[in-house]
């Protein structure tokens, strides 16, 4: 059961799986599973859904769209068991979850975390073959319809960064897509990654600030004191292109031009000692204080409806 | 499957715009195979890359050459995820 499901390891795609299927089965009159898509290789895109009534407006977090980031995903999991232990026991929590629905994708790149599981574990992009070259896969976080084919992102099949031949060639992508616009009511939208130590707002493919920008950066500053406030950890924040660099095609810059004002990208531990490779003891410490973060973008976001 | 025996992460610091040029003409050499973990953007942000043990004598000619710092943050990323490896299994053993 999820009681004890060890959350200081990091576990192969099945297992989190099963996880999720336990989380379920153990709550469900609050959580429920919903299959959005299929990744290329045929995986199911499980996204867990917090609820605890109908017709409400949603907040959407995503882990480890990038796979070799495993202690985003890692993350995700304890979230997933955070959520529903401290739903009816934090009142915060409780109060976003009567009035909004949750949903969690902690897998957002099944293929590639299955082949960083089993054959390279350094492996970022998609596993879709790419025709003509024998290079595979595309970065997800370039494949997106804002500014798609851009400066910060590359249109060669073996790049790191390759963006795809089209914006939402990816099924990984064009899952959540379809997602989001068929639910029509996502009032914010985090995606994570790591690392770097960051958390950035729109946008990355231009250097137009958000329209949003001043409340965008006063929350991010908020959210990252909270963070700061349980280890410690220092983080920066500000717009993608001013506070990393130029990277078109980019999730966030898609959700907030469809509307999701509360759209955030993080980047967490750690800031060069082991990189993709944090240790397993730091996967609660990391998913604790970005817990805190994340509260604090899912409480404005409820207190400054829109 | 892909392993990483000798791989290095340099953490690379650049002190001028000229610097990063010359990184991100180092980032294009293909030939090396290089993984650049965070890429030479601005001077304010560091710089970690994953160099194959063939590279290495290559990427660090260059870089004292051009007397460009940087030191190693990952000595072996094998050894780190032989561990990595290990403590997974280990929690597969334990009875719960």
């Amino acid at each position: 059961n999820t009681d004890d499901f060890v959350y200081t390891n990091y576990h192969n795609l099945n297992t989190i799986y099963s996880f999720m299927d336990m989380l379920v089965a153990e709550h469900s009159d609050l959580v429920s599973k919903i299959v959005i898509g299929q990744s290329y290789e045929g995986r199911p895109l499980n996204v867990l859904r917090f609820s605890t009534g109908a017709n409400r407006p949603g907040m959407w977090l995503d882990t480890g769209i990038h796979s070799r980031e495993w202690v985003t995903q890692a993350s995700g999991v304890w979230f997933a068991k955070k959520i529903v232990t401290d739903y009816g026991r934090d009142p915060a929590l409780t109060d976003i979850l009567n009035n909004y629905d949750i949903y969690l994708e902690i897998i957002t790149n099944p293929d590639g975390y299955q082949y960083t599981q089993t054959k390279d574990r350094m492996w970022r992009k998609t596993r879709k073959p790419n025709p003509g070259s024998s290079c595979v896969g595309v970065d997800p976080n370039r494949n997106w319809d804002a500014g798609f084919g851009g400066a910060g992102s590359s249109s060669s099949p073996c790049s790191e960064t390759y963006r795809g031949p089209s914006a939402h060639s990816e099924p990984e992508v064009k899952a959540i897509v379809d997602f989001v616009k068929s639910h029509g009511n996502i009032k914010s939208f985090v995606s994570i990654h790591s690392y770097s130590q960051m958390l950035l707002y729109p946008y990355g493919y231009t250097r137009t600030p958000a329209k949003d920008q001043a409340e965008l950066h006063e929350l991010a500053r908020k959210a990252i004191t909270e963070l700061q406030s349980l280890y410690n950890t220092r983080y920066t924040y500000g717009s993608i292109i001013t506070t990393i660099y130029q990277a078109s095609g980019g999730t966030i810059d898609w959700t907030y031009d469809q509307g999701i004002k509360y759209s955030y990208t993080f980047e967490l531990r750690d800031t060069g000692r082991y990189g993709f490779i944090l240790p397993a003891n730091q996967i609660v410490p990391t998913a604790e204080e970005t817990w805190l973060a994340l509260m604090a973008i899912m409480e404005h976001t409820k207190n400054n409806p829109y | 499957k892909e392993t990483f025996e000798g791989h290095q992460v340099l953490r690379i610091t650049a002190n001028n715009e000229a610097q990063i040029t010359l990184l991100k003409e180092l980032s294009e050499q293909g030939h090396l195979g290089l993984d650049f973990w965070m890429e030479p953007i601005r001077e304010s942000l560091p710089i970690d890359v994953r160099v194959p043990f063939n590279s290495l004598q290559a990427v660090r000619a260059f870089l004292a050459y051009n007397h460009i710092e940087y030191l190693v943050m990952i000595e072996d990323v094998q050894n780190l995820l032989d561990e990595e490896q290990r403590q997974m299994l280990k929690s597969h053993v334990i009875p719960r």
